[in-house]
């Protein structure tokens, strides 16, 4: 599926 | 990468260090709640468990060691450290945080971001951060008085989630043009817990007053 929101976010 | 969110991790950062400064000069862990710092290593290992699938930049793996790391190392001074353990309020740590694990897991479970272990399990770590400094701030009322480096690093640990939503906002407008309810509306509600913390917190500070929190 989509990976979650703001992944690139800690 | 904003100015906002770089602003947020800096400052989630210097709260973390803050802490750990205190436990390392002080050799006291007095006034700090062992169940936050659980609940922390649990949000940080349910949320980075991309760290080894999904590179971004060296910056976020960096942190990410950083965020593991240094809140295993609390953890581990607090609970096994022969001196810092003895300083530990025990009796007043007593929130039932183990609630909190398990209702945020049924929340992750009923309202994930999708379906699949990881994201079911990074939405829990985002419900489960927005509650985690409650037993800490249960601590704190509990506490007579608050020493000057367990303000600080509460205060700064409300700042950073605070910073994170002007980031969204700005990423907002700029980036991604949709709604992320599930870190929006737990980030506020994290914020919000701090509400009257950051009250106290702010007053004590402009009247050179020892920080107290009322019962």
């Amino acid at each position: 599926g989509p990976s979650s929101p703001s992944k690139d976010e800690l | 990468m904003n100015v906002f969110r770089l602003a947020g991790d800096m400052t989630h950062l210097l709260s973390i260090v803050v802490l750990l400064l205190k436990i390392r000069t002080t050799k006291s862990c007095a006034g700090i709640s062992l169940k936050t710092q659980e609940l922390y290593v649990l949000v940080f290992l349910t949320r980075y468990l991309d760290l080894f699938t999904r590179y971004f930049s060296v910056y976020n793996v960096l942190m990410k060691l950083i965020f593991i790391g240094t809140s295993v190392a609390i953890f581990w001074y607090m609970r096994y450290h022969k001196v810092v353990k003895q300083t530990y309020s025990k009796d007043l740590d007593s929130f039932r945080h183990y609630h909190l694990i398990l209702g945020c897991f049924l929340m992750a479970l009923l309202i994930p971001f999708d379906f699949s272990v990881t994201e079911v399990l990074w939405t829990f770590s985002i419900y489960l951060e927005a509650v985690a400094i409650l037993p800490q701030l249960v601590l704190l009322q509990k506490s007579r008085n608050i020493d000057n480096l367990t303000g600080n690093y509460v205060f700064l640990l409300g700042a950073y989630r605070a910073l994170y939503l002007l980031n969204w906002i700005y990423r907002f407008f700029t980036e991604i043009h949709k709604i992320r309810w599930i870190p929006w509306i737990s980030g506020l509600v994290q914020t919000a817990l701090y509400a009257d913390f950051f009250y106290y917190y702010i007053q004590s500070w402009r009247k050179h007053e020892e920080l107290k929190l009322p019962a």
